[in-house]
């Protein structure tokens, strides 16, 4: 049972990401909170895991995902899930505050289930921008072909980290569920959506993104 | 003994092959549950990180990658005085490993960490 390193036990010079990874994030240290990401998020991010590395941990050549660094947020809130008739609206807040200086924004995806079938009919669904007093909404268009059913939309225009304009990003999740109508109670709610930061950490210690000429950048 | 050495290196080269106590590369697989760290990182399930162990023979040969200063530190430690230490068995290169670890706020990070396994040992 080893006791999670304090952070007095470790030297006063800045500590190796790793070291500080571990002051920071060893469960016990300050601000860990229980809930981890389990279910869908979980088991999507152990299939993007597995595409770049192979069993022992070494990266695999030419699968690099153009980066060292790729955050799964969940998001912080849900509004209450209201259905109207066969529609599925839910407004999803990311909390983005708090972003290491040292990593910089590549990209920024959604993964989401577009189609998703039931016991009776599918449930079809789309992201937008939540409106805001200055813009209206957006309806956010994959970008990639949905893989295993998940589809990714783009929303790194919307996200200036680094400078910290961004402190969160509002989007509504909204669905239909076509086919017959089966009975009377509500189906399941769709998986919430979850949002990729692909970053690049500029940290010593951490591997260069993708930096070597020989490998492939996607 | 210096010119004895050097008139009959191939020989002598040879005569020493690799001892198996040699400077070399050797397995230490460990779990992250050993570490202590099993709470939050979710993947690799194993780690390698290898280590390196042995004597840095009298003559480095040239596959150790070994600086000049250790080829001479060798030869000071040998023929000039012996409280100057053989050159270390230390690692010479090294690759990343790729990690997944649970964040604080419940989210999921990927990251890699370059130079988390050696990969060859040289004298230093």
């Amino acid at each position: 049972n080893q006791s999670p390193l304090s952070p007095g036990s470790l030297p006063a010079v800045p500590p190796l990401p790793l070291l500080q990874a571990l002051q920071v994030q060893a469960p016990g240290s300050r601000g860990w909170q229980a809930e981890p990401a389990s279910g869908q998020p979980l088991r999507y991010m152990l299939n993007l895991y597995r595409h770049a590395a192979d069993r022992e941990g070494r990266p695999r050549h030419g699968r690099s995902l153009g980066t060292n660094t790729v955050r799964l947020v969940l998001a912080s809130s849900h509004g209450d899930q209201s259905w109207a008739g066969r529609w599925y609206m839910q407004p999803l807040t990311y909390r983005l505050e708090g972003q290491p200086k040292a990593e910089h924004l590549l990209r920024a995806t959604v993964v989401y289930l577009p189609n998703l079938p039931l016991a009776r009919g599918r449930l079809l669904c789309a992201l937008e921008l939540a409106a805001t007093g200055e813009a209206p909404g957006v309806l956010l268009s994959p970008a990639t072909r949905p893989r295993h059913g998940w589809a990714e939309a783009d929303v790194t225009p919307y996200l200036a980290l680094g400078n910290g304009s961004v402190g969160s990003l509002a989007l509504r999740h909204i669905c239909v569920r076509a086919g017959r109508v089966g009975g009377h109670n509500a189906p399941v709610a769709p998986s919430h959506p979850f949002l990729l930061l692909y970053l690049n950490d500029t940290q010593a210690g951490l591997a260069p993104p993708a930096a070597e000429p020989h490998r492939h950048r996607r | 003994d210096t010119g004895t050495l050097a008139h009959d290196l191939p020989g002598y080269l040879r005569e020493q092959g690799r001892e198996k106590s040699d400077c070399s590369l050797r397995p230490f697989p460990v779990s992250f549950a050993q570490l202590g760290w099993d709470h939050w990182i979710i993947a690799p399930h194993r780690y390698n990180p290898r280590y390196c162990k042995g004597a840095c023979p009298r003559l480095l040969r040239y596959d150790y990658h070994a600086p000049n200063h250790a080829v001479v530190q060798s030869f000071v430690h040998q023929l000039v005085d012996a409280n100057v230490p053989r050159p270390s068995c230390v690692p010479y290169r090294y690759s990343p490993i790729s990690v997944l670890m649970i964040e604080r706020d419940g989210g999921i990070l990927y990251k890699e960490y370059e130079n988390m396994i050696a990969e060859s040992c040289t004298c230093r």
